[in-house]
């Protein structure tokens, strides 16, 4: 554990929370993509799974069980309770278009053909891409509620910091591992364009 | 089973 991953975790937990916050308090999940939470909730289950078959710490544990419970959560109330105020003719990106091409690179390209192996390389090389649906939706309506921006931008700094985590596991500890370092890269470039709005336009956007 | 990938990153 190193300041960049704890501080990368901790944007990460921030920028769940937050989006969570902020469909309870408002009562409604205007502007947010539903497919985007969908495959994220995907993504930390593909991805958690060893919380079945090992122990690694309680820290590990408890942020796991709370990005999964948070995800399902934010499901929830998007397609459950506030379901009347979700924006399904904005949220038009094709789920399949992402889950498909990605399963069938975790199948090709993995570091042990093995189903949980397969399933975690699913979640990384997904988790780059879940955010699509809600950067469509955004381009589609042309704007963001400042919260929203808030969410993005902890949600993309997030990885971020995961860039630098691992530049410092290489240079400490001899770590890398390519499939989560090139689709963390490619994960974080698709934020750079709503970093540059963040800054310059700063929290709410107007496209 | 020898842990391929790191389980303790998030």
């Amino acid at each position: 554990m190193n300041i960049f991953r704890l501080t990368g975790d901790l944007s990460h937990l921030a920028a769940i929370i937050i989006l969570l916050l902020k469909i309870w308090k408002t009562r409604s999940c205007a502007g947010i993509s539903g497919k985007s939470q969908i495959l994220f909730a995907l993504v930390f289950t593909t991805r958690y799974l060893d919380l079945l078959t090992s122990f690694i710490s309680l820290y590990n544990t408890t942020m796991k069980v709370i990005y999964i419970g948070c995800a399902y959560a934010t499901v929830y109330l998007i397609y459950m309770k506030f379901k009347a105020t979700y924006d399904g003719n904005h949220d038009s990106f094709r789920m399949e278009f992402l889950v498909v091409p990605v399963g069938g690179l975790a199948c090709l390209v993995n570091h042990d053909f093995s189903f949980l192996e397969i399933l975690w390389t699913f979640s990384i090389y997904l988790e780059s891409v879940a955010i699509l649906p809600q950067l469509f939706m955004i381009s589609k309506t042309g704007e963001a509620e400042t919260i929203t921006t808030h969410y993005l931008f902890f949600l993309g700094l997030y990885r971020a910091l995961y860039l630098f985590n691992w530049i410092w596991r290489f240079y400490f500890e001899g770590f890398f591992d390519m499939i989560a370092i090139v689709a963390g890269m490619v994960q974080t470039i698709l934020y750079c364009d709503f970093f540059y709005l963040y800054v310059t336009k700063g929290q709410g956007i107007s496209l | 089973d020898e842990v391929v990938t790191d389980k303790d990153e998030l």
